[in-house]
């Protein structure tokens, strides 16, 4: 999740 | 998705396109730093070679794209198109001077030792200080047109946006990511002397000129 969040953002 | 996460993205696509439609319109790209848009395009690439290997949308995909696809454009336009309006002399800033140390950083500090998450973290550095070339340009020619002035103010805002967006998902989600907050707020103090010049002298319809 906390990688996903990541790469959710620009 | 919250609302400061919306607009620090639009505000950031504004940006982009302000900047493309003024080298266009105006076929010049007199006072742009092309250090700069090389240094953003650089955070583009390495940010989201992760469109190879992780979907998280289609609004977070086509804003990956766009992002890469103009800063490619603007370089294009800078160093082919609009090649004899480049302002090469004033944009001397030594890009490899902060490329470097945020290569070096990134290989230090990251959440995890492998080549995305260490391209990703590289870029979150490099971004945060990609603009000293421009800026370094406008204080050599002491003024900067007011479009360019929009354009910084844009492009300012949307990690200043970002930050608001990151203390929301503290609160809201749990969430925080310390490297990119850090890197965020330097981004944003960066900006902080433009902005006051922004707001006391452009917006009320002066230009935006360095005391001398």
């Amino acid at each position: 999740a906390e990688a996903n969040n990541r790469h959710d953002e620009l | 998705m919250n609302i400061f996460r919306l607009l620090g993205d639009l505000s950031h696509l504004l940006a982009i396109i302000v900047l493309l439609l003024k080298i266009w319109t105006t076929r010049s790209c007199a006072g742009i730093s092309g250090k700069s848009q090389i240094l953003f395009a650089i955070v583009y690439i390495a940010r989201y070679l992760d469109l190879l290997n992780t979907y998280i949308s289609a609004y977070n995909t086509i804003m990956k794209f766009v992002f890469i696809s103009a800063s490619l454009a603007t370089i294009f336009f800078m160093y082919v198109k609009f090649k004899a309006t480049y302002d090469h002399n004033h944009d001397s800033f030594r890009i490899e001077f902060l490329i470097a140390p945020a290569l070096v950083l990134a290989l230090l500090i990251n959440h995890e030792f492998s080549p995305l998450e260490i391209l990703w973290t590289f870029s979150i550095y490099l971004e945060s200080v990609a603009i000293l070339p421009q800026l370094f340009l406008v204080s050599k020619t002491g003024e900067a047109e007011s479009i360019t002035s929009h354009y910084l103010f844009a492009l300012g805002s949307y990690r200043g946006l970002y930050l608001l967006n990151w203390v929301y998902r503290y609160y809201a989600e749990d969430h925080y990511d310390l490297i990119a907050i850090v890197a965020g707020v330097v981004q944003t103090v960066l900006y902080c002397d433009f902005f006051y010049l922004y707001i006391t002298k452009v917006l009320k319809g002066k230009k935006l000129q360095l005391p001398a």
